[in-house]
């Protein structure tokens, strides 16, 4: 049996190499990966082993535009990473462990990645010994084509540091496999801030935001200062906000005056309230009016459903963008404003000739961070011209939009996961 | 020794596991040197013919280029070998010595992934200067959420 499977390893490898692509990367965008079963720790029980490789690969993921899928059906040949434990002289490989101490795995070009048994690899749970997740996110790295990298806080390095408290793949690490497969892009739902107030130990009102990107059926937060999403992004939006649609929601918008504060989500032709201090959507206002409304019925004049919307502070409306055109909604008077709608285009024009997104804005999202409105469209944005634009240059027209620049460009890694990878 | 074990007595070192050679000597240092790629198909002859049938068994892949009938200098003196450790030693932010000191047997002995090295990416982009910066004149303070170290997963 042991010299059948070699047979099969050997030939599942050279037919692998006769179709794999030249280069040193993948071409495919999903990777299907299967733990061998020959190949199974002696040490943590196969789902240990499953969970801490489930984990290792939607980190790649979070950071990459590929995707990874356990498959433990398709034919060998069609699996792209093998993942196995042995001790010595192991599944078919040609390169000896060396039993406990020094080496500890390696990874071949083609996927198959072995770990020595002798080790005391640990799951997460665990700080003793040899972190699994660690290793696995390592020896993943070389099968996506990376090298040992000698610098400190990388994952690559070819020695194992005993991790801090929690490892994550850094801003250089994140680079150097988006220089191999290209950085995350694509179309989003909507983008917000969500502004909070809250009461710090003096009691002075302090207010904080979160920057959140929706797609689909799950979300990001995003971490201005840091450039990144947060660890763990994207999950799902039923997970983080409660009694709002699960998926494809059109646009978040907040009021805030002097007098009102109040959240919205709409989706379709209704719209849903949000309760900030209960963290759910209303089910139903304080006259038993109950929720979600049409959009129609809640903001007379604008009819759903609708692009993308945002609330504008210096007017107090909220413009609703829908098709080519733009509609205006005073929130003071609670109608639409007339001489809407207008043509996006005539409302938000371009700054650079024939450099504008037109119809169909996927978003409209006023940046506390960069102090300015940006409208989405696509894997691209367009900036509007703010206040402090037209203070240095006042032949701006304001609302104008500077031509497009990549989201991501802008808003760092913020990639998708494999649905099966959304939940842990 | 500690006051107590793990339940599953997975702290105590399992006896029957055999253990890696460790990088003690010039030999055992050529071959940690040449396995992780620091020296080129380098063939440093050594008067003791079993350690060459001992080479050539553990790197079957890396062609053993006979030094024929030329001896070697005393071995810690052979430029392949100090250039290797040298170049070693450098990426491993240890002091350049070209000798076989403790420091650097200590890293070679260190826990590893068994992917030779030789292959150094180029220097990566640094962080752009886009980074937010927070205002402090805004009227409303408004401060931007940040979650701090990484919470473990």
């Amino acid at each position: 049996s042991k010299r059948f499977l070699d047979q099969i390893m050997f030939l599942d490898k050279y037919k692998k190499e006769q179709e794999a692509p030249r280069g040193k990367v993948f071409s495919k965008k999903l990777l299907k990966w299967r733990m061998i079963g020959e190949g199974y720790s002696s040490q943590l029980s196969v789902t240990e082993q499953r969970y801490v490789f489930r984990i290792a690969f939607r980190m790649w993921s979070e950071v990459m535009p590929l995707d990874f899928e356990e498959d433990n059906t398709s034919p060998l040949s069609q699996v792209d990473i093998k993942l196995g434990f042995g001790r010595g002289r192991h599944l078919g490989c040609s390169r000896e462990f060396d039993g406990s101490g020094q080496e500890f795995a390696h990874a071949w070009f083609l996927g198959d990645i072995h770990f020595d048994d002798d080790e005391h690899f640990t799951a997460p749970s665990n700080d003793n010994g040899i972190s699994l997740l660690k290793v696995a996110v390592h020896e993943i790295g070389h099968v996506l084509g990376l090298s040992h990298i000698h610098r400190t806080g990388s994952i690559m390095q070819p020695n194992y540091i005993p991790q801090e408290s929690g490892f994550e793949l850094d801003w250089s690490d994140r680079k150097a496999i988006q220089n191999l497969y290209g950085s995350c892009e694509g179309p989003f739902d909507t983008v917000f801030d969500f502004v909070r107030k809250e009461r710090n130990q003096y009691g002075e009102t302090t207010v904080r935001y979160n920057t959140y990107f929706f797609r689909n059926g799950w979300y990001w937060m995003y971490e201005n200062r840091n450039n990144r999403t947060r660890y763990g992004d994207p999950i799902t939006i039923s997970s983080g906000w409660h009694g709002i649609p699960a998926e494809k929601i059109d646009a978040f918008v907040h009021v805030w005056t002097w007098t009102k504060d109040i959240y919205y989500f709409f989706k379709g032709t209704l719209y849903w309230r949000y309760d900030t201090e209960n963290d759910k959507a209303f089910s139903e206002d304080s006259q038993g009016k109950t929720y979600p409304r049409l959009i129609s019925q809640g903001f007379p004049g604008i009819p759903g459903p609708i692009d993308a919307a945002y609330f504008d502070r210096r007017t107090q409306r909220i413009y609703f963008f829908k098709d080519s055109q733009v509609f205006a909604f005073d929130v003071n008077r609670n109608h639409a404003v007339p001489n809407f709608p207008k043509k996006i285009v005539d409302v938000f024009p371009a700054v650079a000739r024939n450099n504008h997104p037109g119809t169909n804005l996927d978003a409209a999202y006023y940046s506390y961070s960069h102090k300015a409105l940006f409208l989405f469209k696509g894997k691209h944005f367009w900036r509007a011209v703010s206040d402090q634009d037209r203070q240095t240059n006042p032949a701006l027209p304001l609302n104008a939009l500077f031509p497009q620049q990549a989201i991501s460009e802008q808003w760092f890694d913020i990639c998708n996961v494999h649905s099966s990878l959304l939940k842990l | 020794e500690k006051l107590f074990h793990m339940r599953d007595h997975s702290d105590i070192e399992p006896s029957n596991i055999q253990q890696a050679q460790l990088v003690t000597d010039f030999v055992s240092a050529q071959l940690f040197l040449s396995k992780y790629g620091w020296a080129e198909n380098v063939m440093w002859e050594d008067t003791n013919t079993k350690d060459n049938e001992h080479l050539q068994d553990i790197h079957p892949m890396e062609e053993a280029t006979a030094n024929s009938g030329k001896r070697s200098p005393e071995p810690t003196k052979n430029p392949h070998f100090i250039e290797a450790l040298k170049k070693f030693q450098k990426l491993n932010n240890l002091k350049v010595t070209g000798r076989l000191d403790d420091a650097t047997i200590t890293a070679m002995n260190r826990p590893r992934c068994g992917v030779p090295d030789n292959q150094v990416l180029k220097n990566i982009q640094e962080r752009p200067s886009k980074t937010e910066n927070m205002s402090k004149t805004n009227s409303t303070k408004i401060t931007n959420q940040v979650d701090g170290a990484p919470k473990k997963r």
